[in-house]
């Protein structure tokens, strides 16, 4: 299973995570 | 060979004009080459069609859904209350689950269904102080930036994110279902009328509508959890969070805001992770399309290998708005968790009914205005638990 998340945010969002990175719930994704 | 490498001179002259003609043309056939095929219809919409290797073809012909079902029975089979413990710690060792942090004992899970769909003890998920947090236990396949209405699902291969959420206009047997508690006569046909593709969905998603009632108020909040008090206060922290009036003014512009950009991240949950998922942010979701499709595996091996994967797979697109304008969020189902789940939405109900019943890229909606009068929609908190994926 998968979620596809897709949002508009100000052009300085910046991602905290890298492709392949083991992440969980609650973690940080952006800012 | 050692002798004519060392001794034989270096001897340089410009190439003849038509080798460079040549080569030009050459780097244009390798540039065509490399372009992708984009099928259309009638109306210009590009038609999602099964592509990759002979391996996807042969997974493409196989009954699917069929085998999830299949899958989704034999593992909601009640269990022998011996034999489960050791069932499901053999079940965590190959697939690597902290059974640490589980919330009942091993005994109390009837089914290897009813422990896949397990809780997970209090404050065993700390939630980050940053806007946008992980939905979910898992990995992040891909992310990044939607460029020309296109999401990268790896790199070098696109899927098409209207095709993802939605167009109306492609298909026909677009049904419009209405929140649990509404009724059905009460819908007011501009609210629809108007909805004419993402386009303009995004238009609409980020506007306001009034033409709540009192009975539909009432009807919302029965529908959530809690007491009348509950559901205020959740509400208003939502807003509070989201730093946005109750009532947002309608937008006009059907881009997405000056200065602002839209952003895709693929999270992928395997076999034995945690299955629930949970609010990303402070959001609210206004509604949702459930697109009835197949069951590939989602795997990154598969990702990698079936163009347009998230776009041929059922899939429920929860469609919102929050502190900067549109933020959607789309559980993708796959062959061994075919079921998704939405706690607010007693209505849906996936991985039922046949594949050929739905016509590729055609999707049922619910709205959910009747969820809360204050924000138009169904407010959730940062990391708030949404709902999750059962086996088959």
């Amino acid at each position: 299973s998968t979620v596809v998340l897709v949002f508009e945010a100000p052009q300085d969002f910046q991602f905290l995570v890298k492709d392949g990175q083991k992440v969980r719930v609650g973690q940080p994704l952006g800012d | 060979l050692a002798n004519a490498w060392k001794q034989t001179p270096t001897t340089w002259y410009p190439l003849p004009i038509a080798v460079g003609a040549l080569l030009l043309i050459a780097i244009q056939y390798r540039k065509r080459l490399g372009q992708k095929e984009v099928y259309v219809d009638e109306e210009g919409h590009e038609v999602v069609k099964l592509k990759g290797p002979w391996t996807v073809h042969v997974m493409g012909a196989l009954p699917l859904r069929n085998v999830s079902r299949v899958w989704g029975y034999v593992n909601s089979l009640e269990l022998p209350v011996w034999a489960r413990p050791a069932g499901f710690k053999v079940y965590a060792w190959i697939f690597g689950c902290n059974l640490d942090e589980v919330e009942k004992d091993l005994k109390e899970y009837a089914s290897l269904g009813d422990f896949f769909y397990r809780k997970l003890k209090d404050g065993t998920r700390p939630v980050a102080d940053v806007i946008l947090v992980s939905p979910a236990d898992g990995t992040v396949l891909h992310f990044g930036t939607i460029k020309g209405g296109r999401v990268e699902q790896i790199k070098g291969s696109t899927y098409s994110l209207d095709a993802l959420l939605g167009i109306e206009t492609r298909g026909t047997s677009r049904k419009e279902v209405m929140f649990a508690t509404r009724d059905m006569a009460e819908a007011d046909d501009k609210h629809f009328a108007d909805i004419n593709g993402i386009e303009y969905s995004l238009q609409e998603l980020l506007g306001t509508r009034a033409h709540n009632t009192p009975s539909e108020r009432t009807d919302a909040s029965v529908s959530q959890e809690g007491s009348l008090k509950d559901v205020v206060a959740h509400d208003a922290s939502v807003a509070s969070e989201m730093g946005a009036r109750p009532t947002l003014e309608r937008r006009k512009s059907l881009a997405v805001a000056p200065g602002n950009a839209l952003y895709f991240c693929v999270i992928y949950l395997a076999p034995g992770d945690y299955h629930r998922f949970h609010s990303p942010t402070a959001w609210v979701v206004e509604k949702r399309r459930h697109f009835v499709g197949d069951l590939f595996s989602v795997s990154p091996w598969m990702a990698k290998r079936l163009e347009n994967l998230f776009v041929l797979n059922e899939r429920v697109a929860l469609l919102g708005r929050w502190k900067f304008g549109f933020f959607g969020m789309v559980p993708v189902g796959a062959t061994n968790v075919g079921s998704i789940k939405i706690n607010f939405d007693k209505d849906l109900r996936t991985n039922v009914g046949s594949r050929r019943d739905h016509p590729l890229g055609t999707y049922t909606e619910a709205v959910y205005s009747a969820a809360s009068p204050i924000l138009d929609g169904q407010p959730l908190l940062k990391a708030q638990e949404m709902g999750g994926f059962c086996l088959g």
